[in-house]
């Protein structure tokens, strides 16, 4: 279903929900969770978008239904630890290609997931300021990097 | 009819908000 315009903040939150729906679909239940909380917000009066995240949101019920064994859907306290690890995980490996000098598309990708799974982790609550930091650092590297490969410069 | 098309909006705006809840179990 097209995402309407007024929600095209949540769109890359819901496409690494599709790219983890095999690989880890926790991960891709609560970026979904977080798309639809922010969806509501941004605007659910519209007929528009009224649809779309109502369907946004047959397709969460699904979800938890059939992922109903896992912890980290029944019990959101495991959910926000496995969301944390996972980002940190995305953070780190991009952290370490960065400081061994190794620029490439999978690092810059790692470094954007890191940075909207640390969005996604504000459905638990307040960010704390470690992953504030944390996010606006993987933001600011994943462009950073894009930008000078595209141009054939060197990262420093 | 405006009155009408509103109250219709915030009532599916409110069922939304109810799923969501019960989503999250806070209901």
């Amino acid at each position: 279903m097209a995402l309407p315009p007024q929600l095209k903040s949540i769109q890359h939150h819901l496409r690494t929900a599709q790219e983890h729906e095999k690989r880890d679909p926790v991960v891709a239940y609560y970026c979904r969770l977080y798309a639809m909380q922010t969806g509501m917000k941004l605007d659910s009066k519209t007929p528009e978008c009224r649809k779309f995240l109502v369907k946004l949101m047959d397709q969460l019920e699904t979800m938890k239904k059939e992922l109903s064994d896992s912890e980290s859907i029944s019990q959101e306290i495991v959910g926000n630890a496995h969301i944390e690890n996972y980002a940190i995980k995305m953070f780190l490996y991009a952290d370490n290609e960065d400081r061994s000098g190794r620029f490439h598309k999978n690092m810059i990708k790692s470094f954007y997931t890191a940075s909207l799974l640390f969005d996604v982790l504000s459905v638990f609550g307040e960010l704390s300021e470690e992953n504030i930091q944390h996010r606006k650092y993987a933001r600011w590297k994943a462009t950073y990097i894009h930008n000078c490969l595209k141009n054939g410069e060197t990262p420093q | 009819t405006g009155s009408v098309g509103t109250s219709v909006a915030s009532a599916e705006q409110d069922e939304l908000s109810q799923r969501l809840a019960k989503l999250r179990d806070q209901v």
